[in-house]
């Protein structure tokens, strides 16, 4: 906890992939 | 060098060169240091890095070149500063943080432009308990205002500059704001505001481009408004 990295990274490969816009 | 020394640097008043090579080495620094690093740069360095930002913003006709370059630096600095969780917990914690990468969408500056648009769509995606896709909104919404334009105006300049990542960056933030509406309503009035502004006739020309990100939002676009359709 408070630790986590990368947080960026993973959003923005998640926005370009379009992963980040599945509908759940 | 240690976090403190470069909070030292960036209370120092550097201008042109010495400063672009303290934000270099800094964002390099923010990059490869353990979180502990981050920490110790903490809210403090954070609150030096908007504070310079906001001034070149504010000054950019004094010294054009290297100031954008200064910004575009503090703006890569940002990027690494919240890649863990306690720089994104303090950057989301500061007023300025989100108003200020809002006023770095230029497009006359497309590098720039890419990475700030890139940061936003980031933040508007991001799971936590206040809508963040609502604040960097109002704060598109607050600076158009000040500068007396149409909110997605810079968006839209941004979608006819030739540069294939700033067309992708655009896209990918206008998705991210219509994505994480919840109300229907709210979806379909951001599309019409866009199209009202010329977003469909420049999406034809740009869906002749051939490349793989840019495919990406113009299709989680197309499905997103087609959902909203069918469920209208």
């Amino acid at each position: 906890e408070g630790d986590e990295t990368g947080i960026m990274d993973g959003l923005l490969e998640a926005l370009q992939s379009g992963a980040a816009f599945k509908r759940k | 060098k240690s976090a403190r020394m470069y909070i030292q640097e960036l209370k120092s008043d550097y201008r042109d060169t010495p400063l672009l090579s303290c934000l270099e080495s800094l964002r390099v620094s923010l990059n490869n240091n353990p979180v502990s690093w981050v920490q110790n740069f903490g809210a403090e360095g954070l609150a030096l890095l908007l504070n310079l930002l906001r001034k070149l913003q504010e000054e950019k006709d004094e010294y054009p070149m290297m100031g954008v370059k200064c910004q575009h630096e503090i703006i890569r600095c940002l990027k690494a500063y919240m890649n863990n969780k306690h720089g994104l917990t303090s950057m989301l914690e500061s007023e300025e943080g989100i108003p200020l990468l809002v006023r770095a969408i230029n497009p006359t500056v497309p590098h720039m432009m890419v990475d700030a648009v890139k940061l936003l769509s980031a933040i508007s995606i991001l799971e936590h308990p206040e809508n963040l896709h609502e604040r960097v909104l109002e704060a598109i919404t607050e600076e158009a205002e000040k500068r007396d334009i149409e909110r997605f105006q810079p968006l839209i300049a941004g979608m006819t500059i030739q540069n294939i990542a700033l067309k992708g960056g655009c896209m990918q933030l206008i998705n991210a704001l219509i994505s994480r509406g919840e109300e229907l309503d709210f979806r379909i009035h951001i599309r019409s505001e866009l199209h009202r502004l010329g977003l469909r006739d420049l999406l034809t020309e740009v869906r002749t481009i051939e490349n793989e990100e840019l495919r990406v939002q113009l299709t989680v676009f197309d499905e997103q408004a087609e959902d909203d359709s069918e469920d209208l």
